[in-house]
């Protein structure tokens, strides 16, 4: 799978995901 | 908002009424870090526009591993431009007869 989560110690959820191409594009 | 290589955006769309919303958070200009950052990709998390402070998202970040300490005021700078934006964009949306 492309996306990993990680759980802080302060019980927050950080989902790590392909940053969107095209948003980058944008600029 | 000021440029600051660190590019917020919401996940979800606003419904405007709830205060947790999902933000979708990835570094476009490393250049613009203090510290050497390692390509993880875009970091989703959920952000509570009434209780929660950026400055302390951004530690979780730091202790999580997805940037170094001397970074972490640039991450919080950056959500918290953006969390200034939903809120401002809330607040207009607000019905103007009321």
């Amino acid at each position: 799978s492309a996306t990993a989560q990680v759980v802080h110690s302060a019980g927050r959820r950080f989902i790590v995901s392909p940053v969107p191409e095209a948003r980058l594009k944008e600029q | 908002a000021e440029d600051t290589g660190v590019r917020v955006e919401l996940n979800e769309e606003d419904d405007g009424k709830k205060s947790s919303i999902a933000l979708k958070l990835w570094v476009e200009d490393p250049k613009k870090l203090k510290g050497k950052y390692k390509d993880t990709g875009a970091i989703e998390f959920t952000f509570d526009l009434v209780s929660e402070v950026p400055e302390v998202v951004a530690q979780e970040m730091v202790e999580s591993g997805f940037f170094l300490d001397c970074d972490v005021k640039i991450v919080g700078k950056s959500i918290r431009d953006r969390v200034a934006l939903i809120k401002w964009r809330r607040e207009r949306t607000v019905s103007p007869g009321n």
